[in-house]
């Protein structure tokens, strides 16, 4: 369902993908094409869980999101 | 399933150490939780685990909380339950878990320290996230009976892309 993420929701985003999908703070100009790279993580994130690919913080993405977990990031990373 | 770029143990004989225990469980109930979640491992590899009390060894174990001194720090009750990391030398295959958790051993209260054990050796044998909702190597916690538990066959292929099977099976 669309939803209006809360500020704690978006916190709580923000913390998810930095820490499981390796979502870094976005410097300089803003493009003005293509999603922004918090989306693209979201749909990284969604298309992982096999969710709906939405890149926006529905009620689905959000609930898998607040489901304990291991800390681990689901995508490998370089060292 | 997945890997960490096919990174794996060169021998088959590891050892463990379990540094200390979560005030959660007795000793024996960690022991056992413990020796179990690697033995889902060895029972459809050729991986065989022996148990050390000093020095150490490849999979290291301890309960930590917080900052802990591998700059993945846990974050209290929820969310992060436990990390590992893969194989390799000093901290690889390592086994942390958040101690801020409640673990058990057999009640369906908090979180069953064998289900989440055996999941992080997968980490430690070099298995990554799977994004079957059903394998083990799933990165979302959920309860199954450990009394009936038997690795599920994402997990199973997994570690015998890396391992191969038993071969004493």
């Amino acid at each position: 369902l669309p939803i209006t993420p809360s500020k704690e929701d978006e916190v709580l985003a923000e913390t998810y993908l930095k820490r499981f999908y390796n979502l870094t703070e976005e410097t300089g100009p803003t493009s003005r094409q293509g999603p922004s790279q918090r989306s693209r993580k979201v749909q990284e994130m969604q298309k992982f869980f096999g969710l709906k690919l939405t890149g926006t913080l529905d009620s689905e993405t959000l609930a898998m999101m607040k489901k304990p977990r291991c800390g681990v990031p689901d995508v490998q990373i370089g060292h | 399933f997945s890997t960490f770029n096919n990174r794996k143990w060169k021998t088959n004989q590891l050892t463990y150490r379990i540094e200390n225990y979560t005030p959660d469980m007795s000793v024996a109930e960690v022991d056992q939780s413990i020796t179990r979640a690697l033995q889902v491992w060895a029972k459809v590899s050729p991986l065989r685990f022996t148990r050390i009390y000093r020095g150490t060894a490849d999979i290291m174990i301890s309960f930590t909380r917080g900052d802990h001194g591998d700059f993945n720090p846990f974050d209290g009750p929820g969310s992060t339950l436990a990390h590992a990391f893969a194989p390799g030398p000093y901290i690889g295959g390592d086994a942390h878990f958040d101690d801020d958790e409640n673990f058990s051993f057999s009640s369906t209260r908090g979180y069953n320290l064998f289900l989440v054990a055996a999941h992080e050796f997968g980490h430690s044998l070099g298995l990554s996230h799977s994004n079957d909702p059903g394998a083990l190597m799933f990165p979302t916690y959920s309860y199954r009976d450990p009394r009936t538990f038997s690795l599920p066959r994402d997990d199973v292929n997994g570690i015998q892309y890396i391992y191969g099977p038993n071969p004493d099976v």
